[in-house]
This record gives C-alpha cells, sequence and structure tokens, in this order.
C-alpha cells in the first residue's frame, strides 16, 4: 500500500 | 489540495466537533445513533493505520489524530459518561447487516490484496453506509433535533466535496481511484433525501419532523 496520493487523502 | 478538498475537510471537522458539542453541552446523547458513531470510530481506525507506516504532511497527520481521537471520544461520551441518555430503543438498526457484507467485498473487490490494503478498502466501504444507523434512527422517532440536522448536513456536504475533488484530480492531476469514487457516490446519494429535507425545513426555522 503505497499510494501517497491516496494517503493524503482524509 | 484543492479548494474542494480543503472546504470537504473542514465540513468533515465541523461535523464532528458539532457533534462532540451538542453531546457535550446538551450532557445528552439523546437522538443520536451510538451505532453509526461507532462504525465511524472503526473507519477511521482501519484507514488511518497508514499514520503508523507513512507521513504525508502534518495537516494530513493533524487532521487524522484529530478525527481518530473525536471518534473515540463521542464513542465514550455516548457509551460511559452520558449512557443514561443514550436512546438504545431506537438505535436498532442491526450493524452486522452493513460489517459483514462490507467486509466481504473488501476481500474481494481492493486494489492490492494486502492487510493495510484490504483494512483501507473495508473502511472506505463502511464510511459509505455508517450513517445508516442515524438515519433509521431518526425515520423511526420521526424527528430530529435542529442541530443533529447541523451535523448531518455538515457530514454529507463532506463527501459532496470530495466528489468534485475527485473532479478535479482527474482533470489536473490524471489521479481517480475507483473504490473511492463508487463509495462515495453512494454515501453521497444516501444524504440527499435528508439534503432535501434541511433545505425545505430546517433552513426555513422548522424542526426536521417526518410526517407519520
Amino acid at each position: 500500500s503505497g499510494d501517497p496520493v491516496r494517503h493524503d487523502e482524509l | 489540495m484543492n479548494v474542494f478538498r480543503l472546504t470537504g475537510d473542514l465540513s468533515h471537522l465541523a461535523a464532528i466537533i458539532i457533534l462532540l458539542l451538542k453531546i457535550w453541552k446538551s450532557r445528552s446523547c439523546a437522538g443520536i445513533s451510538g451505532k453509526s458513531q461507532i462504525l465511524f470510530a472503526l473507519v477511521f481506525t482501519t484507514r488511518y493505520l497508514d499514520l503508523l507506516t507513512s507521513f504525508i504532511s502534518l495537516y494530513n497527520t493533524s487532521m487524522k489524530i484529530i478525527y481518530v481521537g473525536c471518534a473515540y471520544a463521542t464513542v465514550y461520551l455516548i457509551y460511559a459518561k452520558f449512557r443514561a441518555t443514550y436512546d438504545g430503543n431506537h438505535d436498532t438498526f442491526r450493524v452486522e447487516f452493513l460489517v459483514v457484507p462490507v467486509g466481504g467485498l473488501a476481500f474481494l473487490v481492493n486494489h492490492d490484496f494486502s492487510p493495510l490494503e484490504i483494512l483501507w478498502t473495508f473502511s472506505i466501504y463502511l464510511e459509505s453506509v455508517a450513517i445508516l444507523p442515524q438515519l433509521f434512527m431518526i425515520s423511526k422517532t420521526g424527528e430530529a433535533e435542529t442541530i443533529t440536522t447541523h451535523y448531518l448536513f455538515c457530514l454529507g456536504v463532506y463527501r459532496a466535496l470530495y466528489l468534485f475533488n475527485w473532479i478535479w484530480r482527474f482533470y489536473f492531476e490524471g489521479f481517480f481511484d475507483m473504490i473511492a469514487i463508487v463509495a462515495g457516490v453512494v454515501q453521497t446519494i444516501l444524504y440527499c433525501d435528508f439534503f432535501y429535507l434541511y433545505i425545505t425545513k430546517v433552513l426555513k426555522g422548522k424542526k426536521l419532523s417526518l410526517p407519520a
């Protein structure tokens, strides 16, 4: 799980 | 970060704070579904496990911690501190009918079959339906306090603004996440009926009450 864009969203 | 994303986050934050303050100031959680609040605590817990694995920004980390902290504080107020005011007789939605299918779907439809990814997917699916016990409770009692409707409005607007955020991201960043988008559309649709009542009744100064 390394998608930075997705981890950026709340 | 675009304007839809930021206002969406702030609307979400406003919803969470409105609910906490409502319960705290009135010393009562009457009319609030504890089940929905437990589901939201579960949503944030399973989604923000990435707090332990990746750092994005100070904004990102603080908001995640605030959301999780407030979710557990709300559950604590409902089930411990102000338990005597909790309206359990009307909070009868069977949450296993949400959690079990959503868990199964997260195993079947995800981006990557890894524990963190499945938990993230579970949280996205669960969030989309987590408000159902609350809406069910309102339909059962036939009314909602005005402050509760403000909470629901902010909570619904948040995901609707995220939809615009995803449209923005698709056009300007070429990014889209089908799981989040489909779940976000479902989530927003669930609020449409409520939005209609909010605009036609609450904003005109009337209490939200449903016809018997």
